[in-house]
């Protein structure tokens, strides 16, 4: 256990105010009934017994089933030499660390991380300081252990304590000191942070209000059938002042008072987790946490070190492909199902490609939102990058082969066998399966002797533009794109400024190789380093993303008599960022033959 | 991922139906080898 050294002062004019935030802020924690009598009329008399989401906070949640956000802060730390140093802290299976301080004796790191500290859950943090100058690996200097339950209802004045750190070799040398603060969330706070971010999620115009439709994408991402069955009189209730938009105050309002007498949220959004009917407590407490992950708003990062991690958070959720792993897209679709609709040329009627919901919120978060560009911001491109490397390997395992006939299963629909030119048992891997080839004649080309007639490059979702005005209207908003943008400055653009532009968007159940849409002579590739986001509508149409111009790709330029230069833009994406060609430089290629494929990979 | 073709200013036409869909910002569900469009170089010549 830790060893509280020393206290830090506050400053005497807050000292009231702190006092009393400190009180309200132990309230769902301390154990001794005549205390906790005492501080609820602290609370009563601060707050008074209003209606709405303060009053229903004046249920006291007892210890036993105690739930509640710990917000850990590591401060700093007096160490006996100079290094750049980090901290870690470890809380159950959770490990979070800061960013690296100056070199330095007294490292400052004032970092932050909320913690789910439940009564039957694991309460003692170990915190541990490493020094980072070490070439190969960071060294560990100094820890300490301190149990947060016993921390957070000592009576204490001070705002923050020194623990002492000791030599991980020996307990009894003591290696430096350091100080952190800790504090539980006030829970009216925590359920409005929670409607905040459910609002900015949703808020597709980020007006700061929802509208009838933002807010039907809610309750159906919710998972509950009946409230999705009536949203439209949950709107009513929850539009207090009828002025036709749900504010973030009649939105926290709402899930108050609903989900004490008729739960809305049946499943977590984020991570699909079916979430217990009585406990509105541990639900808030459950998804602020989720929501919170990988966000970027919290100084203390996770690291997503292992898949498991990577699974909790939503990074892994951020496309279409992540059910690779999981499979558990589109099982448990209910109300939670989104769809993007398409038109399908070839029965010339509009389907419904569905997609779960978790996922678009995910996306939507991620892509469409300023909280998301921070995300982007703070790491997340290499995560992705490190997602798909990782996927490239898994799917390149002969393990990865079991995979596959539960694939075939899961879009029987979508994917014709009998095209396919080998039976299964010939794939080794699921890559192998990925990059199938088709029988000849599977895909019959248009006008075949024709070399004045453009064919489609791949099976895929297409839109066709005819310049890049009209694709910047009707399609793609990143704000950043341009032609030379997508081309790159090897090539020369001018050549294509103001020509037309096709995009053929390949979904994870097709036929992943691209042919060429033209005839003609491939004078050059030119590789484009880049990051692998998304390139799902969701992400094409947020102008916070640039997809078509940071993502990774491969242009190649064919020259044909019919029409003049034709520049081929390989794209890869979130776990499938590997492109593989299949001619060279100098070939002559005919319209429909096999240019390359897209597989697993970074 | 994705396949972007780009073509020079004014030398394909392409098929009504799929700039139809775009205007309305929705994607076509198509196969390779269907029609994407003509040169306009020929299109005079051309009666398909």
């Amino acid at each position: 256990m830790g060893h509280a050294s020393s206290k830090g002062l506050p400053d005497a004019s807050e000292e009231d105010s702190s006092r009393l935030s400190r009180l309200k802020q132990k309230l769902h924690i301390n154990r001794n009934h005549h205390h906790r009598q005492r501080l609820r009329r602290i609370f009563r008399r601060s707050h008074g017994n209003s209606s709405g989401s303060s009053g229903s906070c004046l249920k006291l949640v007892s210890a036993e089933d105690f739930a509640g956000i710990a917000l850990l802060t590591l401060v700093s730390a007096e160490m006996k030499f100079k290094d750049k140093w980090l901290a870690c802290v470890s809380l159950g299976e959770q490990t979070y660390r800061t960013e690296i301080s100056d070199q330095t004796e007294k490292p400052v790191w004032n970092s932050e991380k909320k913690l789910l500290l439940e009564r039957n859950g694991p309460h003692v943090a170990r915190i541990s300081v490493f020094e980072t100058n070490r070439i190969s690996k960071n060294n560990i200097v100094g820890y300490c252990e301190i149990d947060l339950l016993e921390f957070l209802t000592q009576d204490s004045d001070s705002d923050f304590e020194v623990f002492e750190l000791f030599d991980p070799s020996s307990s009894d040398i003591v290696v430096g000191k350091i100080s952190l603060s800790c504090s539980v969330e006030d829970p009216i706070e925590t359920e409005k942070s929670f409607a905040r971010r459910l609002l900015s999620i949703v808020d597709y115009n980020q007006d700061g209000r929802l509208s009838f439709s933002e807010f039907s994408d809610l309750i159906k991402a919710f998972g509950n059938q009946v409230a999705a069955n009536k949203k439209e009189e949950l709107f009513k209730a929850a539009d207090k002042n009828g002025d036709g938009f749900v504010s973030m105050d009649e939105l926290a309002d709402l899930l108050a008072i609903q989900q004490e007498k008729e739960p809305l949220i049946n499943c977590c959004p984020v991570c699909g987790e079916i979430l217990g009917v009585s406990d509105r407590l541990n639900t808030v407490v459950h998804l602020s946490l989720c929501f919170d992950e990988g966000t970027g708003n919290e100084a203390m990062t996770g690291g997503f070190l292992t898949d498991k991690e990577a699974s909790y958070g939503w990074m892994f959720k951020l496309s279409e492909w992540a059910h690779f792993s999981s499979y558990d897209v589109g099982l448990n679709f209910g109300s939670s199902a989104s769809h993007i609709l398409v038109f399908d040329r070839k029965t010339k009627r509009l389907v419904e490609e569905l997609i779960d919901g978790k996922i678009v919120m995910s996306m939507r978060a991620l892509y469409q939102s300023k909280i998301g560009l921070c995300l982007m911001d703070s790491g997340a491109k290499e995560i992705l990058y490190k997602i798909s490397e990782k996927q490239g390997r898994k799917m390149n395992s002969a393990e990865s082969a079991e995979d596959i006939p539960k694939f075939v299963e899961f879009f029987k629909d979508q994917i014709k066998l009998d095209e396919v030119k080998y039976p299964l048992e010939h794939f080794k891997t699921f890559n192998d399966f990925f990059i199938r080839e088709l029988k000849p004649g599977a895909r019959p080309i248009a006008f075949i002797e024709r070399d004045d007639v453009a064919i489609c490059a791949a099976d895929s979702r297409l839109m066709a533009f005819k310049n890049l005005e009209d694709s910047l209207r009707f399609w793609i908003k990143g704000r950043k794109f341009s032609i030379q943008g997508l081309l790159g400055k090897e090539i020369c653009p001018s050549t294509f400024v103001d020509g037309a532009l096709i995009i053929f968007r390949l979904a994870p159940q097709d036929y992943h190789r691209f042919h060429f849409p033209v005839s003609g002579i491939i004078d050059q590739f030119v590789n484009v380093p880049g990051n692998l986001y998304t390139v799902n509508p969701i992400a094409v149409n947020s102008e916070y993303c640039n997809v078509f111009t940071e993502n990774k790709r491969v242009i190649s330029i064919i020259s044909t008599a019919e029409f003049g230069k034709v520049a081929f833009v390989a794209i890869g994406a979130t776990m499938v960022g590997s492109i593989t060609f299949l001619k060279k430089e100098g070939d002559y290629v005919n319209k429909g033959d096999e240019f390359g494929y897209f597989s697993f990979g970074g | 991922s994705t396949v972007i073709c780009v073509f020079e200013k004014d030398s394909i036409l392409i098929d009504e139906d799929l700039l139809a869909n775009s205007a309305r910002s929705l994607e076509t569900l198509v196969s390779v080898g269907m029609k994407l469009g003509v040169a306009t170089r020929k299109q005079s010549e051309i009666d398909l």
